[in-house]
């Protein structure tokens, strides 16, 4: 079963 | 006021047209040193970052820093106006509650002008850290669009493993399973140490849509390190650079 990280997981929120 | 001249006007509607099927309401950053947009497409999984200095416009001008919100569907609406070989100007004043965009031909005997109106966007900024990538390569832009949309045929996941000499692409489908290998330099010098490789997977839906950006470069750059998003990259001649992220897949 795949899934996907959303990106704010791995980027910083500004 | 704010008034930016492209004299190849076809490079931002190739732009807008890379990018209206993954975002659609977005905050172009106008500043003295160029136009800049980042945004996320809607599920978040993907993010647009484009960037185009100052100095490849043919005339640039930009007073104070602006935040023009602006809906990418109705820009690309807008778009279809711009015919091979018009120049294009963007403009608007200080405050403003509309985007000017001028296009007119070559032999500058037909001049077209539309309004867009701007609209008021949240702004969802992410900052993106620093990366050291352990994988980047270059390749033919055409090529790689070719063998994503091949490659989606047969499976909606693609595995990446990429090193300093060689991109994998892997895809594992109910038909079966199977590997496109290019290797992409022979220079022995590099392959003397041992090669860090990277694998992860991307949903290719998305990789087909960064790839509309083709035809803005020969090249694409995909750098990758573990964990961490790919980036795919168009770099605009002379003008700028055109990166879009994924978020790789990950085993639950």
């Amino acid at each position: 079963n795949w899934t996907q990280r959303d990106l704010d997981q791995y980027f910083i929120q500004v | 006021m704010f008034e930016a001249k492209l004299t190849d006007g076809t490079i931002f509607k190739k732009i807008i047209e890379a990018i209206k099927d993954l975002v659609t309401d977005v905050n172009i950053d106008a500043t003295p040193t160029g136009l800049s947009l980042q945004a996320m497409d809607s599920s978040h999984v993907a993010l647009v970052n484009l960037h185009l200095g100052m100095e490849g416009f043919e005339r640039y001008r930009c007073d104070r820093n602006l935040t023009l919100g602006i809906s990418i569907t109705n820009l690309a609406k807008v778009m279809k106006l711009v015919n091979q070989n018009d120049s294009i100007t963007l403009k608007c004043e200080d405050e403003p509650t509309y985007l000017t965009i001028v296009c007119q031909n070559q032999k500058h005997d037909r001049t077209t002008q539309f309004n867009v109106n701007l609209i008021t966007l949240d702004s969802e900024h992410l900052g993106i850290p620093e990366t050291e990538y352990t994988s980047e390569i270059t390749m033919n832009s055409g090529e790689f669009s070719k063998l994503c949309k091949e490659l989606y045929a047969l499976s909606e996941t693609v595995e990446f493993e990429i090193s300093t000499t060689f991109v994998k692409f892997a895809v594992e489908g109910e038909i079966g399973s199977g590997s496109i290998k290019i290797q992409t330099s022979a220079d022995e010098a590099e392959t003397s140490r041992p090669e860090d490789t990277v694998k992860l997977s991307f949903a290719l839906r998305y990789l087909n849509l960064f790839n509309k950006a083709y035809s803005l470069s020969n090249q694409v750059k995909l750098s990758m390190a573990a964990e961490t998003p790919l980036v795919v990259e168009y770099e605009v001649e002379s003008l700028g650079t055109l990166k879009y992220y994924l978020a790789p897949k990950i085993t639950d």
